[in-house]
């Protein structure tokens, strides 16, 4: 049996909102350590990869070595306008069930229960190694938004171009082209920090769609991390309520190779 | 002109 708790059902909304334009189906990998979910996109440019450790639930058990549940994210949002704000939720499965249970409940004035029936999805796991980024940008997520979604405006394209001292986001489109510079500010109030550390600059162009995407996750933590490589996959993490102890929820994204 | 890579073109299936 796989049942959880968590006192903070928001969380898990949130989350849910954040992956469901980018998968239509996914799997919760559940074991004794937690929930892992991995997705690619369909188009498989981006990929997603969610980890909840236990500690960021009450009550935690699983009593099998693993268990995968197949959500069908439209079901799992709709499931999830059931759950308000301050609600608590509880999900349950039986170990050969076919149903994923999720009951919501403020106090014990109101308690909601759906049982959502599980699929089977046929998915492919990819291994994303321990990367170590030439560049680290943390920002505020409201700031991360911002930016994606006003540069959108502009073009498909956005070249993100960290050096020491700062990070660019620049986009070259048909009407102009324009960029923003925000610069490595560590010593403002933790709303405002901005942390760029730089081992070697790097310059990458992304796709805007995928970047306005991720920002959807934006409500799950105050700050969002952008990690860099040359030629690489960008690395974009939201901390569960800024807490990498709890699980954080991982976006990548290839980049766009110039000809 | 820039391409759009697979991110399968950098992470390795499983």
């Amino acid at each position: 049996m796989f049942e959880a708790v968590l006192s903070n059902g928001s969380t898990l909304k949130k989350i849910f909102e954040g992956i469901k334009d980018l998968c239509t189906d996914v799997n919760f990998d559940v074991s004794s350590e937690g929930i892992k979910l991995q997705a690619m996109d369909s188009s498989h440019v981006s990929l997603v990869s969610l980890e909840l450790h236990t500690d960021v639930f009450e009550q935690f058990r699983c009593d099998r070595d693993s268990m995968t549940l197949g959500l069908n994210m439209k079901s799992v949002t709709q499931i999830f306008k059931i759950c308000g704000n301050d609600d608590s939720v509880t999900m349950r499965a039986e170990d050969e069930g076919e149903t994923l249970e999720f009951t919501f409940e403020k106090g014990e004035d109101r308690v909601s229960t759906f049982e959502l029936k599980l699929m089977d999805i046929d998915s492919e796991h990819l291994g994303i190694p321990d990367t170590e980024y030439q560049c680290n940008v943390k920002l505020p997520c409201s700031e991360y938004q911002r930016i994606c979604r006003d540069m959108a405006g502009f073009g498909d394209n956005m070249t993100i171009d960290c050096q020491k001292g700062g990070v660019t986001f620049s986009v070259d489109g048909e009407v102009g082209k324009g960029k923003i510079f925000l610069k490595h500010q560590p010593n403002v109030e933790e709303k405002h920090k901005v942390i760029v550390t730089v081992k070697e600059g790097v310059e990458l162009d992304f796709a805007l769609r995928y970047l306005n995407n991720f920002a959807k996750a934006a409500p799950l933590s105050d700050h969002v991390q952008l990690g860099l490589n040359s030629d690489t996959p960008l690395s974009v993490r939201f901390d569960i309520e800024d807490k990498a102890t709890l699980g954080s929820l991982k976006f990548f994204l290839a980049p766009k190779i110039k000809e | 002109a820039a391409n759009q890579s697979s991110i399968t073109n950098f992470f390795q299936r499983k």
